[in-house]
């Protein structure tokens, strides 16, 4: 049985592409087939993994308006394990597209990922950042939900109608959706801000919080421009450790799902 | 006669919102008479300023979908001078309605701000994290535009997709529409990724660099938990001189416009 995992928060710049991508390849390197599907128009997590999105001939945006079937998108990563549908600026037509098609809507990617789900082990979709017809297509698409979060104000204080959307598609489309969890990213220790967001974290949402968390590490951001998983880039550092303790985690919560 | 200044990057968590509400609240300070549009859903910029959101009567929602006048939308701040039009969820709404509204489409934005701007010197427009109809708006709703880039991999390698979407604006709908400057954001002169970045972005766009530029800053990230500008919050840190040193910048480059 595929587990779908989508990793999304509205608020710009916290760390999903980050964190799609390194899990994925922890998963992949945990020696579980993997599928990585970018839902962001701006195509990170395919470049944080060195594919070339405009050497490829499909991308999500050929499968969502239906011009190549879904087994033709799924291209291999330089992973062991992990591929990959990329995604590149054509994916914003999509947007107008789905909005337009009363009946392919919000469930266009849910239609895509049904048929090809089955050899992999785990499906991780990264989402844009916005509340955006690509963002309710990741919800209505996956089971599980990952929601990295900043320790900053903006991020905290926009948490709340992040969930509620999640609430509302919860009810209305996708009755299995669940938070896998909330993980802490870019934590600096140091700074009272990080200290003081983090307890407010911990407080609202208790043990949904993962325990693994990721501290603020120039490494994380330097592998994305050599095409490479933290884990390839530098296996020895910090931030290669914390997302393997992430992938454990994920594995042992998905275990009880 | 009213300069209008949009901040944009599709790119998440740049820094957009916090060069938005910190240069106006400068050109206020300045003697500017100044008006903040919020155009995110997320509605960082008005909480930055400790507009309570919710109890505004009229966001920028209810002037797009023309529920009330763009006259009844502007607040007062808590900075003599800057007045704000707040933002919220409800503005995810507007993006279906425009999107379905061929009339007004992508100029709702600039035909709201045409009858109210005339009593301001200066309209800064904070734009959402995207390159959708919101963000259509404000590139056909201003004349000037400021470029917030993060000196990491991701956001310099999203720039060319930014600068072809306003070229194609500039050609089609607005063509007054011009680059004020690019500002590099959140800078770590420690690191090496941060310098390779800062080298990369001043070989490709010369001049078109502002000199200022903003380095990354604890006190920059708890200005908004108290609802105020940096030059209110800590007016001797050295972020609130970069920030004044920004509205120098942009005084001096419009008064060439
Ligand atoms: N723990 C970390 N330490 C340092 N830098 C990080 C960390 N996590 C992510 N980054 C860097 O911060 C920037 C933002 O991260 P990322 O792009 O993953 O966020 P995002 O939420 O996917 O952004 P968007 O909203 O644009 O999709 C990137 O340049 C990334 O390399
Ligand atoms: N120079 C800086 N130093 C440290 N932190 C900063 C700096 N500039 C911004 N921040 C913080 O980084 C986060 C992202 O900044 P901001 O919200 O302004 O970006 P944005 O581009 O508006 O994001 P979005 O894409 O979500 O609209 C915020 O928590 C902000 O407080
Ligand atoms: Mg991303
Ligand atoms: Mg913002």
């Amino acid at each position: 049985m595929t587990i779908r995992i989508g990793v999304t928060n509205n608020k710009g710049g916290v760390g999903k592409t980050t964190t799609a991508v390194n899990l994925a390849a922890g998963l992949a390197l945990e020696g579980k087939r993997t599928l990585l599907v970018d839902m962001d128009p701006q195509g990170n997590a395919s470049s944080g993994l060195g594919i070339a999105k405009e050497e490829c001939e499909n991308s999500i945006y050929e499968a969502l308006s239906g011009t190549c079937s879904p087994h033709e998108c799924p291209v291999a990563s330089s992973v062991a394990n992990l591929w990959v549908i990329p995604a590149d600026v054509r994916l914003i037509a999509a947007e107008r597209e789905l909005l337009q098609d009363d009946a392919k809507h919000e469930r266009a990617l849910a239609e895509i990922l049904s048929p090809i789900s089955a050899p992999f082990d785990f499906v991780v979709v990264d989402a844009p950042p916005s509340l955006g017809i690509l963002t309710l297509n990741v919800l209505c698409g996956v089971e599980q939900l990952i929601i990295p979060v900043q320790s900053e104000y903006f991020p905290l204080e926009g948490l709340s109608v992040l969930l509620e959307a999640i609430e509302g598609v919860k009810e209305r489309v996708n009755p299995r959706l669940e938070i896998l969890g909330i993980l802490l990213t870019m934590v600096d220790g140091r700074t009272l801000l990080a200290r003081q967001v983090v307890e407010e974290i911990l407080k609202h949402f208790g043990d949904r919080v993962f325990r693994t968390v990721i501290s603020r590490s120039v490494r994380l951001s330097e592998a994305p421009s050599h095409g490479l998983p933290i884990m390839l880039y530098d296996p020895r550092c910090q931030s290669t450790q914390a997302h393997q303790a992430l992938t454990r985690e994920v594995l042992a919560r998905c275990d009880g799902v």
